[in-house]
């Protein structure tokens, strides 16, 4: 009721695209 | 023991808390090494709500990184586990539920007024207080249309090498065998061998099966019916293809059972509540392909009653059929050529796309419309199958 939330930090996220190079890039690093 | 039971019971807010060396764990026994089975009988998408909980206790602990990580594993996990099963319709169809869960999930605790107008004000009590997951849910949609896509090309493989036999070859009405035009009475397809053939109640079946897979896993009815008008369209498209192509399918008696065959497709929909999908829509052109073949083909009245009902056929496809149509016997004749002429004078100012066969392979654009949940995160009860027991319900 009365009190107000105050506003939500908003997480950046990279695209599904970008997470999979990411990924990607990982798996080729790893042994 | 009963001390702690109680306790738990009076105090769990619907999170659940775990320590950060423990996210590999959670996803490897959630995601990456889940067997859909194991969850039968309990609530479904019961990991898109495990994972939620571990979300928001991460959001009220304002533990940023640790949102992002475990959001990062948790997508790369899925599409781990698709790229493994991406030919296995009930792995897919489970995550395509569990992922669309998790993304209604971060939209009805979004604390976005838009989301909120079906909770309960305990479900209100179970929003994200931190972080705006806005981004998130965008990456989830995307993921969730990529599971779509696989779980229709999964779905496609099954029925494709069903559908020319069930649909055209297979005589299900009795005494039509009879009837076939002279000459082709023996022919089955000529990649078919006669051991790959299949009736309609093949097809009707394995869509059964699809059904309760995806209804028994939660799926959202909307996504259920898009499935099937997607998998419809590519039953019509596949058969015309076909019928437009073989002179002994072109006949009045294919015309007749084809007519019966789709009727029992209809039934199948109305009997499975799945009418509303647009699925017998999209079988409009094999549905007057079929009247084509069983009308009359000879007056200016024939003409003009062809021309009036296959309007969902281009001119070059009825023509083609006319043109292919093989007389039953010696008492009836074939198509005219001045018949056709007729027919190609009437529809010449249709504006008419100019290829003869239809795109098999298009696909519908797939919705994902918001679907809350009535369910309260505390009421969530975890497994001990699932292997869990480092989460904290707090």
């Amino acid at each position: 009721g009365s009190q107000r939330p105050r506003p939500r930090v908003l997480l950046k996220a990279p695209t599904l695209a970008e997470m999979e190079e990411m990924n990607t890039s990982e798996e080729e690093e790893s042994p | 023991r009963q001390v702690t039971v109680q306790r738990k019971e009076k105090d769990f807010q619907g999170m659940l808390e775990y320590h950060k060396e423990d996210e590999a764990l959670l996803i490897r026994n959630l995601v990456t090494d889940l067997k859909p089975q194991m969850l039968s009988g309990t609530v479904p998408c019961l990991p898109a709500y495990i994972l939620y909980m571990c979300i928001r206790h991460a959001d009220y602990t304002n533990d940023d990184l640790k949102v992002h990580s475990l959001l990062t594993s948790t997508i790369n996990g899925i599409k781990k586990v698709l790229k493994k099963h991406n030919d296995d319709f009930e792995m897919t169809s489970f995550w395509l539920s569990n992922t669309c869960r998790l993304l209604h999930c971060l939209k009805q605790y979004s604390g976005d007024e838009g989301f909120m107008t079906q909770n309960t004000a305990k479900q209100n009590e179970h929003c994200l207080k931190n972080f705006d997951l806005t981004e998130y849910r965008q990456v989830l949609s995307d993921l969730s249309i990529q599971i779509y896509q696989q779980l229709i090309k999964i779905a496609e493989g099954l029925l494709q090498p069903m559908i020319v036999s069930a649909m055209l070859e297979n005589e299900s009405i009795q005494g039509l065998s009879g009837v076939k035009p002279t000459g082709y009475r023996k022919r089955s397809s000529s990649m078919v061998d006669g051991e790959n053939s299949y009736c309609l109640e093949a097809i009707i079946r394995q869509m059964n099966s699809f059904h309760t897979i995806m209804c028994d896993q939660g799926l959202d009815p909307e996504i259920i019916l898009q499935v099937f008008k997607q998998l419809f369209y590519m039953i019509n498209a596949v058969t015309l293809n076909n019928l437009l192509l073989r002179k002994d399918v072109c006949s009045w008696s294919t015309g007749m059972q084809l007519r019966y065959n789709i009727s029992q497709l209809e039934e199948w929909l109305r009997g499975r509540n799945l009418q509303q999908s647009g699925g017998v829509q999209t079988m409009e052109p094999l549905i007057q392909a079929a009247q084509l073949l069983q009308l009359k083909k000879k007056t200016q009245e024939d003409a003009e009653a062809i021309c009036s009902l296959c309007t969902s056929l281009s001119t070059q496809q009825i023509v083609k059929i006319l043109n292919l149509y093989t007389p039953l016997n010696e008492f009836e004749e074939r198509v005219t050529v001045s018949f056709i002429r007729t027919i190609q004078a009437q529809l010449q100012e249709r504006n008419d796309p100019q290829q003869l066969l239809l795109d098999f392979k298009h696909m519908f654009p797939v919705l994902f419309p918001f679907n809350p949940s009535s369910l309260t995160m505390d009421s969530i009860h975890i497994p001990a199958c699932l292997n869990l027991e480092f989460l904290n319900e707090v």
